[in-house]
């Protein structure tokens, strides 16, 4: 699964993800990625993108949670996605990452596996690039 | 100040990369980062970035989405795929769909041109078709990795008597 999440210079959100499914998976199984809400969700203040064992971001509406929490808990961006992405979806079983932006640029990647695949590019048009979960994202502050 | 925040896929595990696997994502991750954001730079919007970033990783086989999509249990690609502009709350996606080399494009066609939300199968790519969107012949999406990794599925499938432990085990999209 891929995706992505941007804030323009307008102030605008917006989140995206694409996904091949499931390897060998059956019956029309279904994942989270074109289920607005669970897999991705952007509103004027959060835009997130998912990745992982899509029934659990269903079953949490995990995208829209975050944001949630976000605009209407005033929880901040990385806090609001780790508890939804490493704490409320393991506790069901579930695991994966996800990907978000706020209104004020803070950005963070939160994942629970051994890696992720994830970049993220600011105002100094530098891209970084990680995949591992030992490589630092550098991601507690909004970016330049 | 604009942004671009992108993912490839959770699930990586270290020593199942070879260098040449790593230095091909690092440097298709670059590149989705650059688009995307030259799209900002230029003054687009948040959705034209997003698009753009996607592009390119659904067109690069590293991934699973679009070019590099897994195979179903019958032996088919089959690609999902959503966006939403948070200035309107508009949002388009599309399921099941065969023959669509750019799903996120075809996503955010749903979201512009129609007065819908979610389109399936099909139908999903009979609209595709009437709005322009490319289309591909499914062997397009067909990669030999992807396909073994089918094959060494199907053959566990076989070996294990509880269908649910194999289920349990190959549950990343």
């Amino acid at each position: 699964t891929v995706g992505a999440v941007a804030l323009d210079a307008q102030g605008h959100l917006a989140a995206g993800t694409s996904t091949g499914g499931m390897n060998d998976k059956r019956w029309g199984r279904v994942g989270d990625s074109p289920i607005i809400g669970a897999g991705t969700y952007a509103n004027d203040g959060c835009a997130v993108s998912g990745t992982g064992w899509g029934e659990y971001y269903i079953r949490t509406v995990a995208a829209h949670e975050i944001c949630m929490r976000v605009t209407q808990m005033r929880v901040p961006l990385q806090r609001a996605a780790a508890e939804v992405i490493n704490q409320e979806i393991p506790s069901m079983g579930g695991n994966g990452g996800a990907i978000a932006v706020d209104d004020e640029g803070h950005i963070t990647m939160p994942f629970n596996t051994d890696g992720m695949y994830r970049g993220w590019i600011g105002a100094d048009g530098v891209p970084h690039v990680a995949l591992y979960g030992d490589e630092n994202d550098g991601t507690a502050e909004p970016l330049p | 100040s604009p942004v671009l925040v992108i993912h490839g896929g959770a699930g990586v595990i270290k020593r199942e990369m070879s260098p040449a696997k790593e230095k091909a994502v690092r440097a298709a991750l670059t590149r989705a980062l650059q688009n995307g954001y030259a799209q900002l730079k230029a003054g687009k919007t948040a959705v034209d970035a997003v698009t753009t970033a996607i592009t390119v990783l659904e067109d690069d086989a590293n991934f699973n989405a679009g070019k590099g999509s897994v195979f179903t249990h019958d032996g088919k690609n089959e690609l999902d795929a959503a966006i939403m502009d948070g200035s309107t709350l508009a949002a388009g996606s599309v399921a099941g769909v065969h023959r669509v080399k750019n799903p996120i494009l075809l996503a955010r066609a749903v979201m512009e041109k129609s007065q819908h939300v979610m389109l399936v199968g099909d139908g999903a790519e009979e609209f595709a078709r009437s709005v322009g969107i490319e289309l591909v012949d499914p062997s397009y999406f067909h990669t030999e990795e992807r396909w073994q990794q089918l094959q060494k599925a199907l053959k566990e499938d076989a070996e294990h008597s509880r269908h649910s432990d194999v289920e349990t085990a190959k549950h990343f999209g």
